[in-house]
């Protein structure tokens, strides 16, 4: 059974990833079973679904900014809708001959197809979500980058002002990230980060205020730079841990196969 | 989220269809 990294991902996928297994078992313990009963109905739910699913996924493609996801997204889009057709064809098969073998390797490969194709379009659109993580991160590593010029009160004050909410956001936001992985390292990895740059961040302002301080009253400044160096480079490194993190999945789409 | 709930459609309406499928398999096993 494949793992899913999040718990969103695992609640839609987990109840048919059994499903299927449960399937694909019978049909090769049972070869000369039964006859299969009519499958139309539920047949055309599916592509019903999928036919939503289609016009929803083409509407998320159109309103996203994220060149990657609109250039995979349609592929797991085709994977599903393609499974769709091999369901439709099992089901007409079955029809005329309810003990066809065909009609029930089309059944399993659809089923199989469906599981791939949603699970391709779930880690697809999830990936997509992680990049959003990533670019707050990096809106605030790239404050990191201007701590070294600002020699200003006024500055300062301007900084904070900017960092406060990005910094926040990125807090909640991976903290609500965290609380989805099914990965329990990876959620404790992401904690720590979260409560390191929480305590790192005064320890910069404060650094930064004292490096100014001295500045302003020229006496030597080498200590204060290093010191606030070094809640730079903690923050930064802090941040960097955290992009990596986030994008650290046990999903593997060879799985199903 | 709605692409999410699109998702778990597809995925309820195929365990349907599975579970349908495998009754008549179940009584012969």
């Amino acid at each position: 059974m494949p793992v899913f990294h999040t718990k969103t991902i695992e609640s839609i996928l987990e109840p048919v990833a059994f499903q299927v297994s449960r399937l694909v078992i019978l049909h090769e313990e049972a070869e000369d079973g039964n006859a299969m009963p009519d499958l139309s109905k539920p047949v055309e739910a599916v592509s019903w679904a999928v036919e939503n699913l289609t016009k929803v996924g083409k509407e998320t493609i159109n309103k996203s900014d994220d060149q990657i996801l609109r250039a995979d997204m349609p592929n797991s889009l085709q994977r599903v809708d393609r499974a769709a057709r091999l369901l439709e064809e099992a089901a007409y098969m079955l029809k005329s001959d309810p003990y066809s073998q065909q009609a029930r390797q089309l059944l399993i490969e659809g089923s199989r197809g469906i599981l791939q194709g949603t699970s391709s379009l779930l880690l697809c659109f999830d990936e997509s979500e992680v990049r959003k993580l990533i670019k707050s991160c990096q809106k605030v590593l790239a404050y990191m980058q201007v701590v070294e010029v600002i020699e200003r009160m006024e500055d300062l004050v301007t900084f904070v002002k900017d960092l406060t909410p990005a910094l926040t956001k990125v807090s909640r936001d991976v903290n609500l990230r965290q609380r989805e992985l099914t990965h329990q390292a990876h959620r404790e990895l992401l904690l720590r980060c979260l409560e390191n740059l929480k305590q790192e961040a005064p320890g910069l302002i404060s650094s930064m205020k004292t490096y100014i301080q001295l500045l302003n009253s020229k006496s030597s400044t080498q200590h204060a730079a290093e010191n606030r160096n070094y809640h730079t480079g903690r923050m930064v490194h802090e941040l960097n841990e955290i992009i990596r993190v986030l994008q650290l999945t046990t999903y593997d789409d060879d799985e199903w196969d | 989220e709605i692409i999410l709930d699109a998702a778990k459609s597809i995925i309820e309406a195929t365990a349907a269809l599975l579970r349908a499928a495998s009754a008549s398999q179940r009584e012969l096993m």
